[in-house]
This record gives C-alpha cells, structure tokens and sequence, in this order.
C-alpha cells in the first residue's frame, strides 16, 4: 500500500516491518531446511533474523499502546496538557521511524521524500518540545532526597553541589595523606 | 533556584501538577505518594555521614541491612496504623523510594518480589497458611533461586535435583556439580534463612521438570546455615553491591514432602505425580516480575532524564553567536536530541506497563477458569517487552550520563549507580536475546496459523492482516 506520513501509518509501518520480518525468518529456515540442515540448525542459523523480527514485533507493539493508550488519556486532559503527550507521542514514533529507516524501505513503500519529511517533522517536534523540557521532567516530582542527584536537584545549584560533595571524600579530611610520609618522600629522595 | 531553571519553569505552556496527577493515576495517588515519601524521610533513614560510595563492600552490605531493616520497620508501623496491605509494600520497596534510601540495592527485596510472590502464586491454601504470615511478618527472610553457575535463561537445563524418597516422605536436594550451584539470588549470602528453589523434579526414577521447593538454608536463632548447605557471597559487581547475591550448593539436603509447593502439581506420598494444569504456570512468577521489571525501567529513565534535563537548562557551553553569551547547552538540538526522546519514552513504557499489568491480570483471570488459550500470548509478550524495554532503558540513561559531560562520570550525579541498576535488567530475569528468541518461537507459529487461514490472537492479529494486505 501507499506510504502515508502519519503516527498511524508509521505505526501501521510498523506491522509491515514486523510481518515482513517473520516471514522472511519463516522462508529462511524452510530454505534451509531443504538444504539439508536440520531445523535445529536451520533455527540457529536464521536466529540473528529472528531476535531482528521479535524486536521489531515488540517496537510495534510500544508505538501502538503508546499512541491508543495517550488518545484515551488525551481526552480527559486540559488542552495545554494534550498538546505536549501528542508531541510527546509523534516524537518518539517519528524517532523510532527514523532510527529504523533501513527496515521502512525494505518492507514499506515509503521514499526518500518521506524520510525527508520525516527527519524535517521530528527537529520540528524538538523545537516545540523545548520550552516544556524542564517541566516535563518536573512533572516526574522526584524530591531531591530520592534524585539523590548533584546535576539533578531542583534548585539547579549545580556547582555548588558537586563541590559539597567532593569535600565528603576521606581523603579530603586530612591536607596531607599519610601516603606521602610512607611512600612519595621515601621515593622522591631515593630511599623507597 | 538557578535563575536559568527557574526562566525554564516560567515559560513551561502547560500545568505541571496535572501531569504529574496524570503520571501517578490521580490526585489521590499524588497524594498518598508524597505522604509516604513525607513519612520515610522524615525518618532520615537515606542520610549516611559518609557516603555510602566510600565504603567497602561488606561495610556496604551491612549498611544496605540495617538500612532494610529500619525501612521494613517504619513500613510495618505504617500498616499497623493504616491497616494497608502487600501493596505498600511494593509501592515503597519496588518504586523510587525503594531505590533512594537503598540506591546500591536492597539485601531484602526478593523476599518482597519473588518470595513472597511465588508462595502466593504457586502454594496450596495450607501451604500459605502456614508460610505468608511468617513471611509478611519477617519472622522468616526469604529469597528465591532458580539460575545456576553453568545455567540461566534456559531453565530446562538447570541441574539441582529434588529427588523422592517414599520410604521417609522426603525431597533430596542436590548439587550434582559445580555448574548446578545456585548462583545470583539477591539475599541469598548471608541475609535470608529460607529459600524457594527451583529443582528438576524426580519420583520413581523419573523427572518431571522444574518444580519450587522451600528449603531452610540457616538455623532461625543462630543463622549457621544447616547441615549439607554450602552458601556465600559471589563477590563485587558493576553495581547493586548492597543486594547480598549469594551462591548455594546442596549435599543431600533432605526436606518434608510438604516443602514443594503444590497449587499445581502434586507427589502423593507414595511419590506418585499429579501433573499441573499447564507447564505454562510456573511461568506466573516469572511473567509478574517482567512486569514489575518494565515499571522499575520507566522510574530508572525518568530519574535519569530529570538530571540530564535540568543539568542542560544549567550548563552553558561555547559562543556561536559572537556577540551573544554562551547559550544553555538544552539549546543545541543534538541535546534536544539525546533527552526528548527519553522523557517520550518514559511515558511509552509507563503506558504499556500498565496495558501489559491489565493484560496479564485478565489472562491470570482465564488461567483460574482453566482457559490457558492466552496464556502463550502473555509469554511471549513478557519476553520481548522485557528485552526490549530494558535495552532501550540502558542506552536511555547511558545517552543522559554522556549528555552531562564529565559530571556525568562523578557517582555523585547518580548517573553511573542508575546505569549499573538498569544494564543489570538486561540478563537477570531473562538473558535479553535468549528472550527474543523465545519471543520469535510464538512468532513463526502464528505466521503458520495465518499462513493457514487461522484466527490469531490480538497482539499479532497483524501478520494475517499485512499478509493480506488489509491495514491493521
């Protein structure tokens, strides 16, 4: 069927890689088969193909619970809210369209218009999803004690707390380290 | 606050609260969550004078216990006052605070995921009369093993061997080699004194598959482990270095014939065996625990996008416009690049660990009415939803620490200790390929049942559809 450039028709994409996928590994074993190799064998040898296959049986699966589940949550949401779980939605099927591109234009019959398209729709998805990053992450509402984080904590005192923390070292509680009377003079004047 | 974060919260288009109340289930859940956070670290069981990366490992191990102990007891106080149940127990243990009072990983977990789990799932009414009270209790601390040294994924081939004695109504545990010694159980070195193991079963010179059996490891006074029990830590790992993994091998170590649970398969006492419903079910455990698994995987992501996010709103980096001062690095698109597609996939995970939670509930349902038709389905779904999701988990957080530049190597950003968390999801519970493949075995039969006319059923309804050209 025609390539259609949506959530859905990348999702629908999806099944076609899936599908296409087992069916090779199906084709595969059966050609091997008649070779000669035992099934056994034929399995082993076909089995890079076959992890390929429930990979890609699975990302369909987590594009399509992805996008069912957040159009039922979608409707029950403020409009703001909606805006930013569908963008949340398209980025990360887009994303996953473009990091399996290879296996699109095998089994699909999408072009390199439409991959353009793609990767012009996913920096575009970037660009609306930035001023919402940091609340994003805030909705997660991890407390500092649980982030447990220097470069996370809400306050965003990066600095400061990477240096608070280095100061906790054992090593920090003394100016000079015992190391140095046992083992660095010893050896700086020869005597080690 | 740093005002760059806080121009980032000025400008946010949408209400943060709501999202949140949306990400716990409701208002409610938001609620009950910050007063539990409220109640355990009023309680400031997570604060250590040194932190904890500077000790060693057995002082690691003892501070991981005493830091379990201390957070069963408030959680028993809690339920005594509120009257809750198991479920608060996971909620606190399983979720983020879990995780924050014991970040390297707790030496009493699987008394809480699997222990007690696989009682409730796999022992008859009396058995769990008799076992769940002192279980919940902590009169008794448990762990569960099944991988062995030279065994794991491929449970079929694991060695130790139950066998019956009629004569004295007995199992015989034993480890026929060093490959069949039990090896990883969190909890299992020196912290539980009773233990679930999974043995190939024998009764009248015959072996009838994996079955669960209590064994008591250590004397409940003492805690010298009994007679023919040979058991210790295996030593440091990537992380988790608090969880105890311990190693256990039997020297003809008899236990009652009421020792095996049996919900659903039985040896009479003249070593008869009663078959189980389906050889599917001792899968129930397994298939609870990956989806547990996929929920911890979204807490993992979230954690390390929420540092990596604010760290970039923080961090300013180079001048590519001259006249302008450096811009926040959450400007530069490859950054947008690495961490929007984690916060996304957070969501993804979280939303289909909760279709996959309903889904496994409703086949549990059928499995009771002895409809067992979706059971394989489930299986197969666990398997790949469990490999995948934990991939992509480690390279989610492993692409945040890497985002933070150098900071992101400081332990103290807590990007390092989430990353050993999360890439050890990759092979325990199922070595990660081996569960593709398994996942691959549903997959070839149901294109044979579509290439056969066959209705399949609705996770892969999609291959007869593609494979006639219909849209699914």
């Amino acid at each position: 069927p025609p390539w259609d450039n949506s959530v859905q028709g990348v999702i629908h994409g999806f099944h076609r890689v899936a599908a296409g996928k087992i069916g090779m590994c199906v084709a595969n074993i059966e050609k091997r088969q008649k070779s000669g190799l035992c099934y056994e064998d034929a399995w082993n040898m076909t089995s890079v193909q076959l992890a390929s296959a429930s990979e890609s049986h699975c990302r369909a699966i987590l594009l399509s619970t992805y996008y069912s589940e957040t159009e039922k949550l979608a409707s029950k949401v403020t409009p703001a809210l909606k805006t930013v779980l569908l963008q949340l939605v398209d980025l990360y099927v887009v994303y996953w369209a473009l990091q399996r591109v290879g296996d699109l234009l095998r089994f699909t019959s999408i072009s390199e218009r439409d991959i353009e398209q793609l990767q012009n729709w996913y920096e575009d998805l970037l660009t609306r999803l930035r001023p919402n990053a940091v609340g994003l992450v805030d909705a997660f509402d991890f407390r500092d004690e649980i982030l447990h984080s220097a470069l996370g904590s809400y306050d965003g005192r990066v600095y400061e707390r990477l240096m608070e923390e280095a100061l906790k070292s054992p090593l920090n509680a003394q100016p000079v380290n015992d190391s140095f009377h046992k083992y660095l003079k010893p050896f700086m004047q020869g005597k080690l | 606050v740093n005002p760059d974060l806080q121009r980032e919260r000025d400008k946010c288009t949408f209400n943060v609260t709501e999202l949140t109340n949306l990400i716990d289930g409701g208002v409610q859940n938001t609620e009950e969550r910050k007063r539990q956070e409220d109640l355990l670290l009023k309680e400031g069981i997570h604060i250590e004078e040194v932190p904890s990366e500077y000790l060693s490992h057995k002082e690691k191990y003892e501070l991981a216990v005493k830091k379990a102990c201390l957070l069963f007891k408030v959680i028993r106080r809690m339920q005594e006052e509120e009257n809750t149940g198991m479920e608060n127990y996971r909620s606190v243990l399983g979720g983020n605070l879990g995780s924050a009072i014991l970040a390297d990983g707790s030496p009493l977990t699987l008394h809480y995921v699997m222990f007690i789990p696989t009682i409730l799932g796999q022992a008859t009414v009396e058995q769990q009369a008799y076992w769940i009270g002192r279980a919940f209790n902590l009169d008794i601390i448990g762990t569960y093993a099944q991988t062995e040294l030279g065994h794991g994924t491929f449970i079929r081939g694991l060695e130790t061997t139950a066998t019956y004695d009629p004569s004295t109504k007995e199992f015989v545990l034993h480890s026929p080699t060093l490959t069949s010694y039990k090896w990883w159980p969190g909890g299992l070195a020196h912290t539980a004194n009773y233990c679930i193991v999974m043995a190939q079963l024998y009764t009248k010179g015959q072996c009838h598959g994996l079955h669960p059996f209590i064994v008591q490891l250590r004397d409940e006074e003492t805690h010298m482990p009994l007679k023919g029990i040979k058991i210790g830590e295996i030593g440091v790992k990537l992380g988790m270095n608090g969880t105890n993994n311990g190693f256990l091998g039997f020297e003809h170590v008899r236990i009652p014939r009421e020792n095996m649970l049996m919900k659903n398969s039985k040896v009479l006492e003249d070593g008869t065996y009663v078959h189980s419903l389906s050889s599917k079910l001792t899968y129930g455990t397994m298939m609870f625990v990956r989806v547990v698994l996929v929920t911890d995987m979204c807490n993992y992501m979230a954690k390390a996008v929420t540092i990596a996010t604010r760290y970039s709103a923080v961090r300013r980096q180079s001048q590519p416009k001259p006249d302008e001062p450096e811009p926040q690095i959450l400007d530069y698109v490859t950054q947008q690049h690495k961490l929007m597609i984690g916060i996304s996939t957070v969501h993804a995970f979280r939303l289909s660990a909760n279709w996959l939670w309903h889904m496994y509930n409703n086949v549990i349902a059928e499995l009771d009415t002895g409809d067992l038709e979706r059971l394989p389905e489930l299986h197969a779904l666990s398997c790949c939803l469990k490999a995948v999701t934990t991939a992509d988990a480690a390279e989610c957080v492993e692409r945040c620490r890497l985002s933070c530049g150098g900071h992101g190597y400081m332990l103290s950003s807590s990007l390092p200790t989430t990353y050993g968390l999360v890439t050890a999801a990759c092979t325990y519970e199922g070595e990660n390929t081996v569960l593709l493949l398994q996942t691959a075995r549903y997959l070839v039969k149901a294109w044979q049942q579509a290439m056969g006319g066959n209705a399949l059923t609705p996770t892969v309804s999609y291959i007869s559809e593609v494979s006639t050209g219909r849209r699914s």
